[in-house]
């Protein structure tokens, strides 16, 4: 239980929060109970989901700095057994003022140890970079899921997120491991996504999900709607790879 | 002369590394002379453009932190006008290192101000955040280009960015403004694109270059090149776009 999953890649764009938002909510609608943490100052995953950013009166800003618990924070959505730890601006002030901060890394990890919730899974839905909100996300997880989008330039960026990995878990997490590699956004039409997955397929092995999230105008769709895409159009492509996902997510945690 | 133009927008993915890569291309083939500054730990532009990320001896960390002069650590590339100050993952420190620091916001600034380079313009690729890299950025620059990718999660964030960029120019840069605003990504075959295009015009007005960059394999395919479009495949829709946006932007500065 209460097992946290942080959704992180430094390189922009890349289906952080498609990935985030649309995971969770296949696992609410599985059954699981879940927690989406968005940990982003964009507030894409609280906007996703069809809640208004700019009402939020606390939310995980509020929790690392330590103000309000995060129990009281939660807001539900339209999944019976998914809440949302919303994000607003605040949150982008954060980083330079934990920087002063003793145990700066690990803010998330206190809130969520003090959070007196009880959950199959919490996501964390990092923002594109390897600063203080992300490295306090890979400090309080059990795993970190990287999407990977199937294009050159994220594909060069892996490198750098791996070794930061691996430096979580040397100094602030050693139980750090890696849920799995996603590749988003593929293009069956197209050489480079099918040279990007080769090339991460050769460097992650079994640690890519068969799963792999094709490039479908429903996803993009969805968030203008505040729906997850299972809500938004069900029989799309995006909708069924989403719940394949989120299956052979559950596959690969029952296991344990 | 030395107009220093940033490319930011705290959205992942939309563009940034694309537009100042080949922009830069674009304007040194039409024989202006530009540095391009990769300003974003990733080292997107610099590996764009062919040089080699991982064999920088001295770039724009060193250049924030006052030790090498930026002179001293342009690289050239295939464009006979065209040199990079090129990025490493020195970079990614950069930040925290600096919150500390007097004047953090004016680092690139007075780095530039002291370069002893001569060009018509620098061009600024930023990293996906609004931490102290980007507001150096903002704090240099006589304007700024706002790429803007044609989906709603982009469009979310475009508030942020303006209110972001008044807040520079109330405190830090009173001579701050806007290039323009350039649509990226776009995919005429969707109504999401249709739509964004649609606000974006009736928010910024004739701010908004006319020049609308498509969906265009070629752009993501020429970065593995080490190339900037023009010339991986200079006949392709992504080629012809840039330099019209060269072209318009060009005709944008010398009416000043
Ligand atoms: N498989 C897909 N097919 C089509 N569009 C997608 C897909 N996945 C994501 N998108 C769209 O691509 C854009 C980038 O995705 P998203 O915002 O989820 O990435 P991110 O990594 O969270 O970005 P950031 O780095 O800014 O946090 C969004 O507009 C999203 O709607
Ligand atoms: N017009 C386009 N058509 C097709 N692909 C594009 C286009 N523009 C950019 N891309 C691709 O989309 C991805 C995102 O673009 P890019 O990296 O330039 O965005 P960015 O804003 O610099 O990202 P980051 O926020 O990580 O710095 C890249 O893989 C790039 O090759
Ligand atoms: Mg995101
Ligand atoms: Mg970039």
């Amino acid at each position: 239980a209460n097992k946290v999953v942080a959704i992180a890649n430094q390189k922009g764009g890349v289906g952080k929060t498609t990935t985030s938002v649309n995971l969770a909510a296949c696992l609410a609608d599985a059954g699981c109970s879940v927690v989406l943490v968005d940990l982003d100052p964009q507030g894409n995953a609280t906007s996703g989901l069809g809640l208004d950013r700019d009402n939020v009166e606390s939310g995980t800003y509020h929790a690392l700095i330590g103000e309000v618990g995060i129990k009281d924070s939660l807001l539900p959505t339209m999944y019976e057994t998914l809440r949302v730890l919303p994000s607003n601006t605040d949150l982008a002030g954060a980083e330079i003022e934990l920087v002063d901060h003793e145990s700066r890394e690990f803010r998330l990890r206190e809130a969520l140890a003090n959070a007196d919730v009880d959950v199959d899974f919490f996501i964390v839905d990092c923002p594109p970079s390897l600063g203080l909100l992300t490295i306090n996300a890979l400090a309080a997880s059990d795993t970190v899921l990287m999407p990977v989008q199937a294009e050159y330039y994220a594909l060069e960026g892996v490198g750098q997120l791996v070794r930061t990995v691996e430096l979580v878990r040397e100094h602030l997490n050693p139980e750090l491991a890696l849920e799995g590699v996603l590749l988003t956004m593929y293009d069956a039409r197209t050489n480079l996504s099918e040279q990007v997955a080769a090339d991460v397929e050769s460097y992650f092995g079994n640690l890519v999900f068969d799963t792999i999230i094709p490039r479908n105008v429903k996803l993009s769709e969805a968030p203008s709607h505040g729906k997850a895409v299972i809500s938004y159009d069900a029989t799309s492509r995006g909708a069924r790879r989403y719940r394949d996902l989120a299956r052979e997510f559950l596959d690969r945690n029952r296991a344990i």
